[in-house]
């Protein structure tokens, strides 16, 4: 039983002609790939830092994130559990991040 | 922890949701 197998055709590596155009990300907003803020992105980073099994926990985030205020913080958080990045755990204060791998 | 399972599942899932 020979299993034939076929080499995938070449790849075509494809060019970047009109990167002049894509026009530049300039401004304050700066927006990475994933399609999160600057804020939110730290919030996630830091909760994905914490190696504890039970999770970060509002307090650490925080102290962490002084130059957020607690209403931004907590908005970043109700983003990040609503897109299923994070999620609490022991209680609402405490989150893990799913995406942690 | 029954609790924590079910967040993360429900997590999980919405995190899929968003990737379809």
């Amino acid at each position: 039983n020979k299993s034939h197998n076929q080499p995938s055709a070449g790849r075509v590596p494809i060019g970047n002609p009109g990167m002049g155009e894509a026009g530049n990300f300039g401004g304050n907003n700066f927006m990475p790939a994933n399609g999160l803020t600057v804020a939110q992105n730290q919030v996630l980073s830091l909760i994905k830092a914490c190696p504890r099994p039970e999770g970060l926990n509002f307090h650490d985030l925080k102290n962490q994130l002084q130059h957020m205020t607690v209403a931004s913080i907590k908005q970043a958080v109700d983003f990040l559990s609503n897109e299923g990045h994070i999620y609490s755990t022991v209680d609402d204060d405490h989150f893990k991040s799913t995406d942690a791998e | 922890l029954v609790r924590i399972q079910r967040n993360k599942a429900a997590a999980l899932l919405r995190l899929a949701a968003r990737n379809v």
